[in-house]
């Protein structure tokens, strides 16, 4: 389970201030589908980097499955992301000069995986999103919803705990976008993955069960998708 | 007005060959809006960046307002582009250490407008999409939705006469995705500015006039938003 409480991120000062989460506070039970929806710039992304401690927050407490995040340093919030977080960048982040199949791997590596069954734990995870026949080409050459597919299977392929996907379809048309949110409802039903997805597009946000609505960095809406 | 005949686009040979755009052709008079659509991997930016002229076609012809581009040197291109085109990339591709303002003024000091003009001239291209209160923040301060925003406004601050948009709203939520639209349908009317857009999502794709339907890079459909 995720524990938020009145959790804030400012940057700069005075006249310059940015306040990208403004006191936020939400609570996201084990096995939970929540989408996360907000203008641009309303603080989305911010607040997925602070759930998938890539971030710290400026105040506020965040309890993840009971463990305070603020008492672990730099070595333990790595490792508790290794083990237990996907995460999906709304800019993909995959490594320029090796293959998707490397950069799907790369995780498996962090995570001491043996050598012998990386190589085919990154193909099963790339087949999952229908990319096992570009494995060996590099980022350079694959389209850029071929690379978020990419990077959405490299999210995938240690069976994380809790998946965090920022805007994994802006670069998807709608029937690649509705195959991935087809595994996504899947790997949550049958392997109770905890999903936190940020989409812009209600017709795939609306396929979780539950909508956090960001305005401003503050959650001006938190329901089912018929009530937001 | 924009003439494509026969144009392809190879990776590879044997069996690792790619055939990103396999002989398609098309017109586009000068002040079409025309919408590029099709599933992830079917050409659609490889095709922009032929008529871009940022890519040369294996084979076929392409003839940008009458001149044949084949017969063009580097030098040649280069002053095409700068003059007469803006670019939309699918990745942004901002420059990470200069702000906002400073990355919108880029095109201007390639096309040598004098300096006391450029800062103006990009904040207003800013205000039009509706980020001139960030123009001195650098691409790492700014959302992905926001870096979006930056880009499109570079493509247009030298007002070109044919605008790429590689899918300008795919991280931008619903409100702002439609003030991007009604920004480039409203340059479209009124300086009768070509635009090329490439959208998956149905509801912006439409607001063109013309969709070219890509399918494993070919052609498939191309008439209105209604026939296709
Ligand atoms: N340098 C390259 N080498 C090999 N294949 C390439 C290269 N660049 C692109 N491709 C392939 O060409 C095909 C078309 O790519 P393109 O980027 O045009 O697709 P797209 O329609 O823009 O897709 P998306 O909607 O995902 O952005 C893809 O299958 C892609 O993997
Ligand atoms: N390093 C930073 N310094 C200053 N401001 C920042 C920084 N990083 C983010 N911001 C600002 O914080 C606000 C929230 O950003 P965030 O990336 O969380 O938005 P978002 O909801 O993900 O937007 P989008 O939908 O466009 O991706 C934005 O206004 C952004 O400009
Ligand atoms: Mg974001
Ligand atoms: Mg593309």
């Amino acid at each position: 389970i995720i524990r938020v409480a009145g959790i804030s991120k400012v940057y700069g000062s005075g006249a310059a201030e940015v306040r990208a989460v403004d006191d936020v506070s939400f609570e996201i039970p084990e096995g939970d589908f929540v989408s996360v929806m907000g203008p641009s710039g309303s603080g989305k992304s911010t607040a997925m980097n602070i759930i998938g401690c890539l971030d710290v927050p400026t105040a506020g407490r965040y309890e993840f499955w009971g463990v305070d995040v603020a008492g672990l340093d730099h070595e333990e919030l790595a490792l508790l992301r290794r083990h237990y977080i996907g995460f999906v960048f709304q800019g993909f982040n995959l490594l320029p000069r090796m293959t998707a199949a490397e950069n799907v791997q790369l995780p498996l590596i962090y995570k001491n995986v043996p050598n012998s069954n990386r190589r085919s734990m990154a193909l099963e995870a790339l087949e999952s999103v229908g990319l096992s026949h570009r494995a060996d080409h590099d980022p350079s050459e694959l389209s850029g919803g071929q690379k978020q597919r990419v990077a959405i299977a490299r999210a995938l392929v240690t069976e994380p705990t809790l998946l965090l996907a920022d805007e994994p379809t802006g670069n998807l048309d709608t029937t690649t976008s509705s195959e991935i949110l087809d595994l996504l409802q899947r790997l949550n039903r049958e392997r109770t993955l905890t999903i936190v997805m940020v989409s812009h597009e209600p017709e795939f946000a609306s396929r979780a069960e539950r909508i956090l609505y960001f305005v401003d960095g503050r959650i001006t809406r938190d329901g089912t998708p018929r009530e937001v």
